[in-house]
C-alpha cells in the first residue's frame, strides 16, 4: 500500500506542476493504473496456480492418479541456464548473516517450510549462512533407527511418492500416470542391476551369476554366502524380487541421507545432467525428470542382494556431498554443451568389497545450490 | 530433491499353486511422511 500511495502522490505532484490541465489529469492515473493492473494480473495468476494445486491435492487425497501433462512452462524451463541459476543461488545462500539476524532468518525459513528448529544440533546463531543452516545435523537421538534386524529403514526424511516391485525386462518406474522412466536409465547403462525376465525365476544357485554382468561376478560369491539359505520347505522355492521406493524431500525437510541397511557400496556413478525443479508440478509436466537431472548413484550389495541409492538434485538443492568421498563435487560448470555425456564412475577399493556402511550411517547430504 | 532406492529382496514362490508368497513387504503407503530410521519394509526370517 505504501508503494501504491507513493506512486499516487508522485503522479499528483507531477500533475500539479504541469498546471492541472486536462492533459495533466490524464497522466495522473497512468502509472498507478498500470501498476495496479500488473499487480492484479500477478495476483490472479498466483491464485489460479494455488487453485490448480489445491484441486490436484484434493484429487490425490481421493485416490486419483495425477496424469502427465507437458506444458509450455516445461519447454521454457529447458531454455533456462538452470545449473548457473542453481550455483548463483548457492552463492547467495552462502552469504553470512550478522549473528543477531540469524535466529530471525532461520525462524522465518522454518515457519515457511515447516521445519522443526528444536531438532537442530546447534543454537541458531551458530549457523553462519542459510546454506549452512539448511544442511544442519540433528540432536543425537532425533532420528532413532529401527533396530529390527529384518527391516529396511528410510534413508531420508520425506514423502513417499511411489514404491513397488519391478517386474519384467526393462523395468520401469512410473513418474506419474501416463509417463514412466526406465530403471537402467536412472542408474546407468553399466549398472549391475539384476534384470529378471518375466515369468523367469532364479534360485539360490549358480544361476544367480547369469543375471549379473561380468564386473560383479567377483563379488557375487560373497553375497551368495551371506544370503539366506534355501528353505527346507519343498513347496516353496526362493527367488529374488526387485523393489523400489521414491521419496521426495521438501525444502523444510532434514536433507541428509543415511544408510537404509548394512551394505557394501561398490560403485559411485555421477550423471552431470540438468537441474530441473523436482516439485510435484514438475513431475507431471517435465518428461524424464529424474533421468535428466544431475544425480549420484551408489550401487552395492547387502545380505539380500543388489542395493542402489540414487540422490537426484534440483535447481535449489543442486549439489550432493558424499561423506564417504569428501573430495567429490557436483553441480560444477559444464565443459560440454551436450546433456547426454556418459556418467563418471568410481569403483571403491578394495574391488568387490568397497566401502562398508552400517544401517543409519550418514552417507550424503543435499546442499543449496 | 528426491531419493530413489532400488533393492533386491527374497520372495518365495509356491511350487504347488504357482503363487508368489512374498517374504518382503513394504510398511508404507503413498503420500506417507517418513523420517530417517523408520521402517520402509520388513521381511521374515527364512
Amino acid at each position: 500500500p505504501s508503494f501504491v500511495k507513493k506512486l499516487f502522490t508522485t503522479s499528483q505532484a507531477r500533475a500539479s506542476s504541469s498546471g492541472g490541465t486536462n492533459n495533466g489529469q490524464g497522466n495522473i492515473f497512468l502509472v498507478p493504473g498500470a501498476t495496479v493492473a500488473t499487480l492484479l494480473m500477478l495476483g490472479a495468476l498466483h491464485a489460479r496456480r494455488l487453485y490448480d494445486d489445491k484441486k490436484v491435492e484434493e484429487a490425490r487425497e481421493k485416490g486419483a492418479d495425477i496424469e502427465f501433462k507437458p506444458d509450455v512452462k516445461a519447454t521454457f524451463l529447458r531454455m533456462l541456464p538452470l545449473r548457473s541459476i542453481s550455483r548463483f543461488w548457492g552463492f547467495l545462500t552462502s552469504v553470512e548473516f550478522p549473528v543477531w539476524m540469524r535466529p530471525y532468518v532461520y525462524k522465518a525459513w522454518a515457519r515457511a517450510f515447516h521445519s522443526n528448529l528444536e531438532e537442530a544440533a546447534l543454537p541458531l546463531d551458530e549457523y553462519a549462512s542459510l546454506r549452512e543452516f539448511f544442511v544442519r545435523t540433528l540432536k543425537q537421538g532425533s532420528r532413532p533407527i529401527d533396530q529390527d534386524p529384518n527391516c529396511l529403514v528410510s534413508p531420508v526424511d520425506g514423502t513417499i511418492l511411489r514404491f513397488g516391485e519391478l517386474k519384467g525386462v526393462g523395468a520401469m518406474i512410473e513418474q506419474v500416470k501416463g509417463f514412466s522412466y526406465s530403471v537402467s536409465s536412472l542408474l546407468g547403462a553399466s549398472t549391475f542391476l539384476p534384470t529378471i525376465a518375466e515369468g523367469e525365476m532364479h534360485e539360490e544357485t549358480g544361476e544367480q551369476e547369469s543375471i549379473l554382468t561380468d564386473n560383479t561376478k567377483k563379488s557375487w560369491w560373497r553375497i551368495s554366502l551371506a544370503s539366506p539359505k534355501v528353505q527346507d520347505n519343498m513347496l516353496a522355492r526362493p527367488m529374488k524380487g526387485l523393489y523400489y521406493c521414491v521419496i521426495y524431500l521438501k525444502p523444510g525437510d532434514y536433507h541428509r541421507i543415511h544408510s537404509p541397511v548394512d551394505w557394501n557400496v561398490l560403485v559411485r556413478r555421477h550423471f552431470s545432467g540438468r537441474l530441473f525443479p523436482l516439485n510435484e508440478r514438475a513431475t507431471r509436466t517435465i518428461r524424464n525428470l529424474y533421468v535428466e537431472n544431475e544425480r549420484v548413484v551408489l550401487e552395492g550389495l547387502w545380505q539380500e542382494g543388489y542395493m542402489a541409492i540414487a540422490a537426484i538434485g534440483a535447481t535449489n538443492i543442486g549439489s550432493i556431498e558424499l561423506f564417504i568421498e569428501p573430495e567429490f563435487k557436483t553441480n560444477r560448470p559444464r565443459k560440454k554443451l551436450l546433456h547426454s555425456e556418459p556418467p563418471e564412475q568410481r569403483v571403491y577399493e578394495p574391488e568387490g568389497v568397497g566401502m562398508m556402511l552400517k544401517k543409519g550411517d550418514e552417507v550424503a547430504a543435499f546442499n543449496m545450490g | 530433491s528426491t531419493v530413489v532406492l532400488v533393492f533386491q529382496a527374497t520372495t518365495l514362490k509356491s511350487l504347488e499353486s504357482n503363487d508368489t508368497l512374498s517374504e518382503f513387504s513394504f510398511s508404507i503407503k503413498r503420500g506417507d511422511k517418513i523420517r530417517v530410521g523408520e521402517a520402509l519394509g520388513r521381511w521374515q526370517d527364512s
